[in-house]
């Protein structure tokens, strides 16, 4: 464990103990992607798949029961809360993933380290982490303006996959033949996707005025 | 063939 990883993690929690805080206190859950939430859901279920069989650490285990646990009762709160519910705006929401998911499918199938069930999971899973936010970036472009919590969620998430590019970059130089390049590529992905969310959240910030993204 | 690395990572 170093200190960019668990940095890494650290700022992960945060994004979803925000937005859990989000809805569970204000009862809603506007400006928030279920598109996005949902494809969450499944890149936690298909990636800590190894939950009960491979004992790493307490922390490992502690951090992926979290993880899925936060995941499907924000899925959960979104769809099924009769308060929260009503606040979501599936008319806007209206990214069909189903055009991001078959290609992760496809692509874990053919570039994966091995071809075992678990391994074919886990590399879908980080290839499906990589695109999951693009519902959640399509609604912020269509409603135009966030709220700081909605932008909080957003810049934590994409500051995390940042912080493990910095930890995979740490342990190449530090652990010999750590060669992981598919979560490498499909992290730098996910990074980049955020890259002009960044720019915006970045400028709204030094300039003290709320977050507008260009249609 | 070698064996994929353990994931340690979350």
């Amino acid at each position: 464990m170093n200190i960019f990883r668990l940095a890494g993690d650290m700022t992960h929690l945060a994004s979803v103990l925000v937005l859990l805080l989000k809805i569970h206190t204000i009862k809603s859950c506007a400006g928030i992607s279920l598109k996005t939430q949902e494809l969450y859901a499944i890149v936690f279920a298909t990636r800590y798949l190894d939950i009960f069989t491979d004992f790493i650490s307490l922390y490992n285990t502690i951090m992926k029961l979290i993880f899925l646990g936060s995941s499907f009762s924000i899925v959960w709160y979104i769809r099924q809360h009769k308060i929260v519910r009503r606040s979501y705006d599936k008319d806007q929401d209206t990214f069909r993933y189903v055009f991001i998911v078959l290609p992760c499918i496809f692509l874990a199938l053919i570039i994966n380290e091995k071809f075992t069930f678990k391994e074919v999971m886990w590399t879908f899973s980080l290839y499906l982490e990589a695109v999951a936010i693009l519902p959640q970036l399509v609604l912020l472009q269509r409603t135009r303006n966030i709220d700081n919590l909605t932008g909080q969620y957003v810049f934590l998430l994409g500051a995390y996959r940042a912080l493990y590019i910095l930890n995979w970059i740490y342990r190449y130089f530090t652990e010999p033949h750590y060669i992981h390049w598919i979560p490498w590529i499909a992290g730098i992905v996910q990074t980049l996707l955020y890259g002009d969310f960044f720019y915006y959240y970045f400028h709204s910030w030094k300039n003290n005025k709320k977050l507008q993204l260009p249609a | 063939e070698i064996e994929p690395l353990p994931k340690d990572e979350l």
